[in-house]
């Protein structure tokens, strides 16, 4: 069997996913965070001396038995399809490839954050990273 | 106006490499 992680994120939504935040890019560039496209993750990616763009596929999302406010959201990562759970506030944004911000109840993202959203689905291929030559 | 690096808005999975 693959091997599992699992990973709590803080209780608390960070301050950069609200609407206007600044980011810079791996080149120095600043776009707003509704702003960002998948190229922007990559290349910035692809500069980055540590950092590598992994595929994580949403395989499974429920309901976490901590509080109704978060979720499980059970992820297949990487080449060796390595299994991550993550649980999360429910308006905890993720960025989707080709497709942009999704979270597991955008309509919260999108109240509280005003992050434009788009509902996060089983099969959804997510940005994530790891660490270059992790072996 | 705070400033936020890309990489603190992607998710860090670090899966352990069974190989």
């Amino acid at each position: 069997p693959p091997p599992t992680s699992s990973t709590v994120v803080p209780p608390s939504l960070p301050p950069y996913f609200i609407k206007g935040s600044i980011i810079q890019l791996a080149d120095g560039e600043l776009k707003r965070v509704e702003d960002l496209k998948t190229e922007d993750f990559i290349q910035s990616a692809e500069i980055s001396s540590e950092l590598k763009i992994d595929s994580s596929t949403v395989e499974r999302i429920e309901g976490s038995h901590t509080s109704p406010n978060f979720a499980v959201v059970q992820f297949s990562v990487g080449e060796h399809r390595a299994q991550v759970s993550v649980e999360v506030l429910v308006e905890y944004p993720f960025f989707v490839f080709g497709q942009g911000w999704s979270s597991c109840c955008p309509d919260r993202t999108t109240q509280l954050l005003e992050l434009p959203c788009t509902k996060l689905s089983v099969g959804d291929v997510c940005i994530s990273l790891t660490l270059k030559n992790l072996r | 106006v705070p400033v936020f690096p890309w990489h603190s808005l992607v998710p860090f999975l670090a899966p352990t490499q069974s190989d």
